[in-house]
């Protein structure tokens, strides 16, 4: 199914969008 | 409690990309992020575009925490 593929990388890149952002928070004290 | 850390944190993550303050993220707020983050400018686009559940080109804190929550909660994890 093409559209689960999708989901599956939009869900990859919503991660590590977050991860991100989380590692930035805590990154400054 | 849990809840209410995780409400400020939705909110600070939204004002780091809501630099305006403007109370929505657009296109180009994503853009900016472009160098802060280590995501290319094109899953920058992803991520925007998969957060914007309404395609109104806007995103609102709401739509913004509801890809947050389900982030930490709706991962599948094998």
């Amino acid at each position: 199914d093409p559209n689960m593929k999708g989901a599956a990388a939009n869900e990859g890149v919503l991660a590590n969008f977050f991860n991100s952002l989380l590692s930035k928070k805590t990154g400054s004290p | 409690t849990g809840h209410s850390t995780m409400l400020e944190k939705t909110q600070d993550f939204f004002q780091i990309c809501d630099i305006e303050d403007k109370g929505f993220i657009t296109h180009r707020d994503m853009q900016r992020l472009h160098g802060q983050l280590p995501l290319s400018a094109e899953e920058l686009e992803n991520v925007f575009d998969t957060l914007d559940s309404d395609g109104n080109g806007y995103l609102t804190l709401q739509e913004f925490s509801s890809g947050f929550s389900e982030f930490l909660f709706g991962r599948r994890i094998s």
